[in-house]
């Protein structure tokens, strides 16, 4: 599982 | 970034603007669900506090900044300036049955248990059923303007590209967020019977209407 803190998507 | 993601924000902004822009033309916003554009307001809001917090690149802060501007303007001409042309009677959807599930549901599964990553969840579970009260609007009245078909088509539209996003995102960069994805699937499901009637209907010149 990913846990992306920087969120690049809108 | 890859040519899915990049339409899919571009077709979500055309539904925004679209909307907008009809509202504003037709000076009425008969048939449009004041319940879901609050909401996604409220997407809007708790998904982008980042704005203040992590600069990500001039395209990420500019998109973000212009579709809260677009969400707010759209609720202030239902609420306020085109208030009267608001149709509330037909805009029953109990919008509290979807933000009490939702926001429990973004406290129990999250990435990180902090305020900032619990709000984006919200925004993420939210934002799959912010379209209800307005798909639950049209099965009420039977109809929707063309233009209305329009907007909503691109805002489906959006979160499909998205998930073709994901799925190239996990294939060239092993990047990939269960959370949007499962939520993106839900969303993407709930345009498919509307996607269905736009295909059938819309794009053959006939009116969206409902057998009684």
């Amino acid at each position: 599982l990913c846990s992306s803190t920087e969120k690049d998507e809108l | 970034m890859n040519v899915f993601r990049l339409t899919g924000d571009l077709s979500h902004l055309v539904a925004i603007i679209l909307l907008l822009l009809k509202i504003w033309k037709t000076r009425s916003c008969a048939g449009i669900s004041g319940k879901s554009q609050v909401m996604f307001a409220l997407v809007f809001t708790t998904r982008y506090l980042d704005l203040f917090t992590n600069f990500i690149s001039p395209y990420n802060s500019v998109m973000k900044v212009i579709y809260l501007g677009c969400s707010y303007a759209t609720v202030y001409m239902i609420y306020m300036k085109f208030k009267a042309s608001y149709d509330g009677n037909h805009d029953t959807f109990r919008a509290e049955f979807l933000i009490i599930p939702v926001g429990g549901l973004a406290f129990l599964v999250n990435h990180e248990f902090t305020p900032l990553e619990i709000l984006w969840t919200f925004s993420i579970y939210l934002e799959s059923v912010a379209i209800l009260p307005q798909l639950f609007m049209i099965t009420k009245t039977g109809e929707a303007e063309t233009i209305t078909t329009h907007y909503l088509f691109a805002l489906g539209l959006y979160r499909a590209l998205y998930l073709i996003n994901w799925i190239w995102r996990y294939y060239f960069e092993g990047f990939f967020d269960l959370i949007a994805i499962v939520a993106g699937c839900v969303q993407t499901i709930l345009y498919c019977d509307f996607f269905y009637l736009y295909i059938t209907k819309v794009l053959h010149g006939k009116k969206l209407s409902l057998p009684a």
